[in-house]
């Protein structure tokens, strides 16, 4: 998980 | 149903205008606006790790649009986080490439990059240039499709949702999506009165494939000859993606 900390945290955001 | 196809459809569509970082008018506006000797002089005598850095924060930005254009696809969202992913890592290159065909003039062979058109030399401080010249070829090719706004939303989300892509976890759900996607493809060329372009589509995905093994390879050339740059100063996401 903390290999894609940010492809997970822009798939998380609801927003767009 | 066809109801939900066009649904389907209606909503890969909507996605791909709300996550296009510019609209066609705009860019057909801009069509003339090329950068002169000055401005591409400097970009021609950035060191090669300086316009690797260049390039690869531009890269990562359109990849962020990608990103939320996959969210927007249904179906995407209730596949694992994993399978997310799986798919992006692979995926989302191939589709910068695809849209960025969108950003192409064939008229003088340029592209939308930095806020003006640009010729192949101006990249040439990347020392790469087998893979530029890949890379606009294929833009040149997509474009002699001339496809429609609604066709290169559909076609860029079956890029995307791809069963075959490794690591997934599960794949049969990955399918399910991907037939989805196929069928709104199949529907709305059908629609157009153009379904001899599917054939020519899928030929299109061979080549993307053979673009982003050379993009990978040229990556692991510079990654070897700067790792400080590689490592230290490429966005986060694009190491996550490419690295």
């Amino acid at each position: 998980k903390e290999k894609h900390k940010i492809l997970h945290q822009l798939l998380q955001n609801s927003t767009s | 149903s066809l109801r939900n196809i066009d649904e389907l459809c209606a909503s890969i569509v909507r996605s791909h205008r709300e996550t296009s970082q510019y609209r066609v008018e705009e860019l057909h506006a801009l069509r003339w606006k090329l950068f002169n000797r000055e401005e591409i002089q400097a970009y021609q005598s950035k060191s090669v790790d300086e316009m690797w850095q260049h390039c690869a924060i531009r890269l990562t930005e359109a990849v962020q649009y990608v990103v939320e254009f996959a969210k927007h696809i249904p179906g995407f969202r209730m596949l694992s986080q994993n399978d997310q992913i799986a798919l992006l890592k692979t995926g989302s290159m191939e589709v910068v490439l695809v849209r960025m065909s969108r950003l192409f003039n064939t008229e003088n062979n340029t592209v939308f990059f930095d806020g003006k058109f640009a010729g192949t030399e101006v990249f040439k401080s990347l020392a790469c240039g087998d893979l530029i010249t890949a890379v606009f070829d294929f833009a040149h090719g997509m474009c002699a499709l001339k496809l429609t706004e609604q066709q290169i939303a559909l076609f860029s989300a079956l890029v995307l949702i791809n069963a075959d892509r490794p690591c997934l976890e599960d794949k049969g759900r990955v399918q399910r999506v991907q037939r989805s996607v196929e069928f709104g493809l199949t529907h709305i060329l059908h629609r157009d009165n153009q379904e001899s372009l599917m054939h020519k589509l899928y030929q299109r995905v061979a080549v993307l494939r053979s673009l982003c093994s050379l993009h990978m390879e040229k990556l692991r050339w510079f990654s070897q000859r700067y790792p400080l740059t590689a490592h230290s100063l490429f966005p986060p996401l694009y190491k996550e993606l490419f690295a």
